[in-house]
């Protein structure tokens, strides 16, 4: 059984897509077979990783949420050795009211992740990566109930900050009603720019509040994480060997196979 | 009866709450009397203005929707002359869910505009600012249909982009179905660094997409609208006066002027 990491804020903007999206691509870079989900009504990191061509046999996570299909049905491979994709799908944006009415409805994709397809593919991950939605509705409740673990990222602004309140609570709240067991592994600042007072205040805040939950590595802002995309690339494949960014994503995964225990 | 601006974008954080506080702000300075409605989750616009002392005897918008009040009950007054405030409410996350089994349930939010209060509130206002989630869910919906008009904010980065033709295809669907009349007034271009070559690309290819729609009017990449919530204020309150964020923002408020032919 892969090790299963959501990452979640319902703060809009903050990094998850390209945290996700770089932390998977880190991961595989290492060695670990890893799949990224992507459980986002808009598919950002679908489109990022664009697969090209279209792989026409494979569904995606939309239909395996709305017909109850196993996770194997959606995977698909990526043009990264080690790294494949579950993509989001067009028709994301019902899922969260056809689930609404379904038993056990946020437990619908762990049910999915759980149930053996005929290439029992989902066993032959070391670790599942989920990006989720800026919203807290049943798509990313289903994340949050499948996840071993969270990984919060937080942007160093004081809109972002107001947010994790909410979060922790929901994430206690699933863990009484609905069987989650996920704890959060570590809240990491993104869009870190150390020139500017507020990023300063941010940080200090949230290592005093969170201590060594927060991640060691930050993700200092950088203008090739906004233009990689347009390129249908992750950073490490955007960047020059020694940019920033592939920096800043490789100390990141550093850090989470230590907190993880991977390998 | 006042204009019904819906600031609009399902993307996650491309300056939404940024953009509703100040250009309410902004025509309450230049004297309209202005009334800025929380429709986000996470309540990020009634933070920013945080009521202080909490007025008591102000109902909030989640309440309005759930008990299918008048808006009138939620109207509070802001510290700035003309500019009221319509705060969220920490129910608006059960909003979605409990409004999906309501009779005309997209239109819930417009009947509370409607309906008279004692005080006959509402119709004293010049126009209404409803600041969005990013999420097409019903609370949003119920935003786009009562609005007469949409500004769509979007940064200057590739994610954002894809999300436009999804808001422009919902909108029209609204339109046929659900009895919206609204039409965008423009979009406005955010965070905008014109020394990234990502932000110079993004703008071309909006304009050329949406020639006039476009604001003439961007809104830089300036670290006050980072820092002005943090302290409870908006950019003309955090700024010294020839600020670049208050020169935005005035610059978009007069072309937001001449385009819903105000006064
Ligand atoms: N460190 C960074 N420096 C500069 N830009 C960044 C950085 N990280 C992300 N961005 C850019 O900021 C925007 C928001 O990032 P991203 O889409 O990853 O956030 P998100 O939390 O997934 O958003 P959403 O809530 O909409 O899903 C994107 O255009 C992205 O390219
Ligand atoms: N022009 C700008 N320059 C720098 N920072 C900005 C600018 N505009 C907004 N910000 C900051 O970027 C973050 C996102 O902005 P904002 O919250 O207004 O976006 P949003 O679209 O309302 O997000 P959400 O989708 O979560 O509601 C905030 O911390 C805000 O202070
Ligand atoms: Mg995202
Ligand atoms: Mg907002």
């Amino acid at each position: 059984r892969p090790l299963v990491v959501a990452v979640a804020n319902q703060k809009g903007g903050v990094g998850k897509t390209t945290t996700a999206v770089n932390l998977a691509a880190a991961l595989a870079m290492k060695g670990f077979r890893t799949l990224l989900v992507d459980m986002d009504i808009q598919g950002s990191a679908s489109a990022t990783l664009g697969l090209s061509p279209v792989d026409e046999s494979c569904v995606d996570v939309a239909r395996v949420l709305l017909d109850e299909r196993p996770l194997e049905d959606a995977i698909c491979e990526t043009h990264l050795a080690n790294l494949s994709l579950a993509p989001a799908g067009e028709r994301m944006a019902m899922v969260d009211l056809h689930l609404a009415s379904a038993y056990g409805r946020e437990r619908v994709f762990e049910r999915a992740l759980l149930a053996e397809g005929p290439q029992r593919l989902v066993a032959t991950f070391d670790v599942v990566v989920i990006d989720t939605a800026p919203y807290l509705g049943l798509l990313t409740v289903n994340a949050l109930v499948a996840a071993d673990t969270l990984l919060v990222p937080v942007s160093c602004e004081y809109l972002p900050m107001l947010g994790l309140k909410l979060l922790g609570e929901t994430v206690e709240r699933l863990r009484q009603r609905a069987g989650a067991r996920c704890e959060v592994m570590g809240y990491l600042l993104t869009m870190v720019d150390r020139r500017e007072r507020i990023t300063v205040e941010v940080e200090e805040l949230l290592r005093k509040r969170f201590g060594d939950k927060v991640f060691e590595a930050v993700i200092r802002a950088n203008t090739h994480h906004k233009a990689a995309p347009s390129h249908r690339k992750t950073i490490f494949e955007h960047e020059p060997e020694k940019g920033r960014g592939r920096e800043d994503y490789t100390a990141l995964c550093d850090e989470v196979i230590a907190r993880l225990g991977l390998r």
